[in-house]
């Protein structure tokens, strides 16, 4: 994933020719951080999920769009295309390709949700899951936002089944009943089926963006093909328990504004 | 005009070596007083230096490049170099005090990606444009 510039006889020109005095570094720092504009240098939590926002999907786009980079500045024809949308597991739609090449940011968020609450009040099934999208830069318009799920393939004793799972915007709370709830998309899924889930909830992370008030998260439910309300794990899907590489996680396009003003200090 | 005639016999000379060409042998680009002219300069800014390897993600840096070199007069032949460039040196040739020769600058800039944690943890994966100098002009 790095990404030297190496000229003719593959030597990486050396940073500074001496190591940097702390004050150096310091001036350094703020300058480079002025240029991409960040106010402070961020520093993760380590506690707060840092791993489930799905980094490893992201450096799989940070590849295709450095790939993409690379080409342009040579004038090679994107020969990558069709390699990209096939070897690439996380862009799995060509539609994506087209958000990516757009798109002056991508952001994957942490799921915010840290206990599950299996069953509802009515004892059925379900996974919430909620995200901020609010924390990104003022001003700035998604074109596109996807909520996805891994699923594994069960077990045998269900093999020919189908499920439907249910995406549903959660639109109010209510202490002592199950929530006030909006569709978003229903899918029936083969048992044995294995794979990336997407889902678009584009104009749902539109609308928690104008109103965080109105960012009461997403529910998931599972039902057999007989309407049964059935958990997560009985169907494969993965929740924020299983393998970080394979967690739910949030991610968003984002069209910047050209005009990119330095602070001036 | 004259001086476009001899740009022009210069430009002749330090691009094609002329078939049975007897003048003096075609400039050395690394000699030093080439060294000097408007030129790009390797800069390589690497964020693992900079200690940030806990929040940036990818790259572990960037070839940055800068531009540095004198624009003298003739203005370099192999360099590219603007109109206004042109007028600015002669007007210092006739003012040297007060009037500065023209800058050596970026006339082309690419894109970089970084991909990095923000405070909250979430990933972000952001194009910076013209942050790669490809190219250096007189200005």
């Amino acid at each position: 994933g790095s990404n030297h510039s190496l000229d003719g006889n593959n030597e990486v020109h050396g940073f500074i020719h001496r190591r940097l005095r702390t004050h150096e570094k310091r001036e350094m720092q703020k300058e480079i951080l002025s240029i991409l504009g960040l106010p402070h240098r961020p520093r993760p939590h380590l506690w707060h999920g840092k791993y489930n926002s799905a980094p490893l999907f992201m450096l799989d786009l940070y590849n295709t769009m450095s790939s993409e980079e690379k080409s342009q500045v040579q004038g090679m024809p994107d020969r990558y295309e069709s390699v990209r949308t096939t070897q690439s597991p996380h862009l799995a739609t060509y539609q994506e390709t087209a958000f990516l090449n757009d798109a002056d940011m991508v952001m994957s968020f942490v799921n915010l949700v840290e206990y599950d609450r299996d069953l509802s009040p009515q004892r059925r099934h379900h996974k919430e899951f909620k995200f901020n999208p609010s924390q990104i830069p003022e001003g700035e318009a998604v074109t596109a936002a996807e909520f996805r799920l891994y699923k594994e393939c069960v077990s045998h004793s269900f093999r020919n089944d189908t499920f439907l799972l249910k995406v549903y915007q959660v639109v109010k709370e209510h202490p002592d009943r199950e929530a006030d709830l909006l569709l978003l998309e229903s899918r029936r899924l083969w048992a044995a089926e294995e794979g990336w889930l997407e889902f678009d909830i584009t104009a749902t992370s539109n609308l928690w963006l104008m109103n965080a008030a109105h960012n009461l998260g997403l529910q998931v439910s599972m039902e057999t093909s007989s309407g049964q309300s059935i958990s997560f794990k009985e169907v494969g899907l993965v929740g924020r328990d299983g393998a970080l590489e394979k967690q739910p996680f949030m991610v968003a396009f984002f069209k910047v504004s050209e005009v990119h003003i330095r602070t001036t200090r | 005009s004259t001086g476009g005639k001899r740009r022009q016999q210069n430009r002749n000379r330090s691009t094609q070596p002329q078939e049975g060409y007897k003048g003096p042998p075609p400039p050395d680009y690394n000699s030093s007083d080439q060294k000097t002219a408007c030129r790009r300069h390797e800069l390589y800014v690497s964020f693992r230096e900079l200690g940030w390897q806990d929040w940036i993600i990818a790259p572990e840096g960037y070839a940055a490049n800068y531009c540095d070199g004198e624009c003298s007069f003739p203005l370099n032949a192999h360099m590219n170099a603007t109109n206004h460039a042109i007028v600015q040196t002669l007007v210092h040739l006739m003012n040297p005090e007060n009037v500065p020769k023209p800058c050596c600058a970026p006339t082309k800039l690419h894109a970089i990606s970084v991909l990095y944690f923000d405070d909250n943890s979430n990933v972000i994966l952001k194009k910076y444009k013209n942050m790669v100098v490809r190219a250096c002009g007189c200005h």
